[in-house]
């Protein structure tokens, strides 16, 4: 399964590669085995190129546009959290499950970054059934039905439909 | 394949017979803090085999039955239901469901720990469940609960998570989607 | 140093109440001693009041207005940073530091509860300076001073002056 | 005692000599993603005497130091100063540092990971950094960085920390408010 492993590697690096650039509108990122920088550097010709692939983990490096490439530590919350999501619709693009549910993604973003985090939601959506529970109006724009969640009666959860308006009204409750 | 309703009965905070319904491929879910949103999320892990008490925000199994409020007593058991729509726009059936006409899980739950699983109304095992969703990138080969914690399904405050592990761990979530 | 930290332990648990029910408009909170719950069903003789100070974890409970009294874990994101925020103006009530730093705190609340909590910033920065970091148009209201970072020049962070009107349209940038 | 002034120069993303004001009780900082909002409270624990790469969100102590963009090459050297203002309306000097009439820190350190802290100018120590916030819910006793890791100072996306903890480092945190 050493080949198999290589090859999701390298499908996925390619595919963080696109979904990096849509949603930080540039820039780029990738995935690195541990260790290959020092590899590289010492040059050993011991190890093998298909000893590489063996139990290695897996790091992530990513440059934001107009920055220097960092380790994902270095990053800022938001810039963090998109690269993330960059990473998990890499994988879904491959592996499409036929729903995907996020549980308020949003929340560390920008507007800006929110509105290229929709516009690939949007796009995905031919595909793969999004279900998101969100504060953001914008996100919620995004929606095509809304369902609201209340507990008029405290303690107990309720269901009520609202559209857009209703929603954007609860959020101000 | 897709999810069309969710109904939940005395699952947490959803004590009284509740319907969700997803008529398309885009909902979203609102309200104010502590209302019941994640709780929703955490009904359709359950109904599909999650079976780790703290990926359900509880210390034990029996904290997804509805422990009762300022008015309300504990009731004694929980009930998901999970109906899918995986008629394509012609109708056909596609998939590796196809053998079925209607497609819905179901899983109750008592104090006692005890779990039932259903198949379109007929009794079956949790591996049947597990089975459904092998390979969707929701459901995993290697035995572990059913796809539940895959990356299909990102909860409150853990899209980090995937980058704040180590490498090993990136590398598993790798071979997870191979 | 036992019997300061049942004074303090006494005196945070007072205040908590105070502050928890200022935040969620009601509702009720208290620390325990790991192990009280059982010890009273014990109600083992050999150990006198005095041991039970020493050595023993602290757990908080909370409930929310309406809902039954829980262990936090049962908290939803919101609720849970809600009671987190009470707890730490409680200690500061008691053992107050001349200022305190917030780095984006009220992301995962709702409009209602980022307005009690403006209140309650606003009722302590009368004694404490408060510097804080938000994407909340409410939040941003409380300042009567705000701080602008930009990154004009990519990767290169600089400081522009601006007013509330300013602020709210970086959000949109 | 309240701040009053940061300078920065050649911290994180600082490069260019930059001055923070904090004319009042309630000051906000406002910006989109990754423009440097954190990194000034990261300037702030610094220069209080923050040990702990890991805490500033690096790896090793000289992340702190501008590493260069795509346009700016990397800099030897991080300085953070911060003014603070503590006469009362009065205009009479009160607290324990009544004996300074203008109390400012400074911190300054290069790639040799060595550190050079100031008092009003004059070279110090770390421990006398550390002394001047003893006892103010910044400073802790037992002998750890100076408060930077306090109940003052909540990092991004830590709020919830304080009750992940487990029960001991929530006794732990009580303590040190003691
Ligand atoms: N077994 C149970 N019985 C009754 N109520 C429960 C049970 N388990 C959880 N709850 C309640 O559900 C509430 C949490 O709901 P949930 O986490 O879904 O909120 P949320 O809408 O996601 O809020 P937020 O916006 O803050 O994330 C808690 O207040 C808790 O009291
Ligand atoms: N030593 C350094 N040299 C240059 N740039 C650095 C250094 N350390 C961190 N940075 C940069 O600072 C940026 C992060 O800044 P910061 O965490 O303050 O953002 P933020 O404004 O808080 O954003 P968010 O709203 O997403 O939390 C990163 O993009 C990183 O590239
Ligand atoms: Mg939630
Ligand atoms: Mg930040």
């Amino acid at each position: 399964t050493r080949a198999r492993f290589r090859e999701t590697f390298e499908a996925v690096n390619a595919k963080l590669g696109e979904t990096f650039q849509q949603l930080f509108g540039g820039g780029e990122a990738r995935l690195e085995l541990q260790g290959d920088a020092q590899l590289a550097e010492q040059d050993d010709p011991t190890q093998t190129k298909q000893d590489r692939w063996l139990d290695r983990g897996v790091v992530l490096l990513a440059r934001p546009p107009g920055k220097k490439i960092s380790h994902i530590h270095l990053l800022s919350g938001g810039e963090k959290s998109l690269t993330a999501i960059a990473l998990v619709f890499a994988i879904f693009q491959l592996n499409p499950a036929p729903f995907c549910l996020l549980d308020e993604v949003d929340a560390p973003l920008d507007e800006a970054n929110v509105g290229r985090f929709c516009a690939m939601v949007q796009a995905m959506s031919a595909r793969v059934q999004f279900i998101f529970i969100t504060h953001n109006k914008t996100t919620m724009e995004l929606a095509r039905h809304l369902i609201g969640v209340t507990m008029r009666e405290a303690g107990v959860s309720r269901i009520v439909e609202v559209d857009l308006d209703a929603a954007v009204k609860m959020l101000d409750e | 394949m897709r999810l069309a309703t969710l109904r939940l009965a005395g699952f947490k905070s959803f004590v009284d017979p509740t319907e969700l319904h997803f008529p398309c491929e885009l909902v979203g879910i609102v309200g104010p803090n502590g209302c019941g949103k994640s709780n929703t999320l955490d009904a359709l892990r359950w109904v599909m085999g999650e079976s780790s008490a703290k990926h359900l925000r509880g210390q034990s199994l029996d904290d997804v039955i509805f422990a009762g409020s300022g008015q309300r007593k504990p009731v004694a058991q929980a009930s998901v239901e999970l109906v899918f729509e995986h008629h394509d726009e012609s109708g056909a059936l596609q998939g590796p469901w196809a053998r079925f006409r209607d497609l819905s899980i179901r899983r109750v739950s008592t104090r006692d720990g005890q779990s039932k699983y259903f198949l379109n109304g007929t009794r079956c095992r949790r591996k049947d469940i597990a089975d459904l969703f092998l390979g969707t990138g929701l459901g995993r080969g290697h035995g572990s609960t059913s796809g539940t914690r895959s990356y299909a399904i990102i909860e409150q405050g853990q899209i980090n998570r995937l980058l704040d592990a180590r490498p090993e761990e990136l590398r598993a979530t790798l071979e997870e989607a191979a």
